[in-house]
């Protein structure tokens, strides 16, 4: 463990803790995109296939089982809770995402560390992670003005993985076998998606006024 | 070929 990865962990959790806040608090999920909940929801499923075969670290498992347990109540929520269900933007949030999730478990096949089920679903839940967001960013620019939470919800989201790209190049340098090619490359990817995000979340911030999204 | 080392990372 290093300080990048355990920043880059603090962010992704701050970041679901965000969003819980968000509809707990609000009671109301608008502006949040159910297909990019139900695609992390996939990714932490098929990425922590290991939970209980390999045991890390009493963090790594809690850590696992907070992303697991948060994206699945997440989704539960929007699609069930009698309340914050009303406040979908089911018109708006309309992204063919079984198009990212085949096109990701194809790729899965054919590009992997080692072939095998755990091996193979592992890549898939990286390639996955890396396009995850689409849904999102575009019911962002429908949806016109985003309110504070749902910005800083996907603020943390993208930070966390630019945090990751760190520790891969810390890894890199103080690890002599380190490689992990699959994890940089769709990081670098999963990142440069937020760049016009970030790029208008800085100019909010800067002109202190509300976060726009060109349509 | 060897098994890939477990993932560390989340």
């Amino acid at each position: 463990m290093n300080i990048f990865r355990l920043a880059g962990d603090m962010t992704h959790l701050i970041s679901v803790l965000v969003l819980l806040l968000k509809i707990y608090a609000t009671k109301s999920c608008s502006g949040i995109s159910l297909k990019t909940q139900e695609l992390y929801a996939m990714v932490f499923l098929a990425r922590y296939l290991d939970l209980f075969s390999d045991f890390i670290s009493l963090y790594n498992t809690v850590m696992k089982l907070v992303f697991i347990g948060s994206s699945l109540a997440i989704v539960w929520c929007m699609r069930y809770h009698r309340v914050v269900r009303r406040s979908y933007d089911r018109e708006l949030d309309t992204f063919r995402y079984w198009i990212l999730v085949g096109a990701c478990f194809t790729l899965a096949l054919v590009l992997h560390e080692k072939f095998s089920f755990q091996e193979v679903f592992w890549a898939f839940s990286i390639y996955l992670e890396a396009v995850a967001i689409l849904p999102q960013l575009v019911l962002l620019q429908r949806s016109g003005n985003v309110d504070n939470l749902t910005g800083q919800y996907v603020f943390f989201l993208g930070a966390y993985r630019a945090f990751y790209i760190l520790n891969w190049i810390y890894r890199y340098l103080t690890e002599p076998r380190f490689t992990r090619w699959i994890s940089c490359v769709s990081g670098l990817v999963q990142t440069a998606l937020y760049a016009d995000f970030f790029y208008y979340y800085f100019i909010s911030w800067k002109n202190n006024a509300k976060l726009q999204l060109p349509a | 070929s060897p098994a890939t080392e477990p993932k560390d990372e989340l």
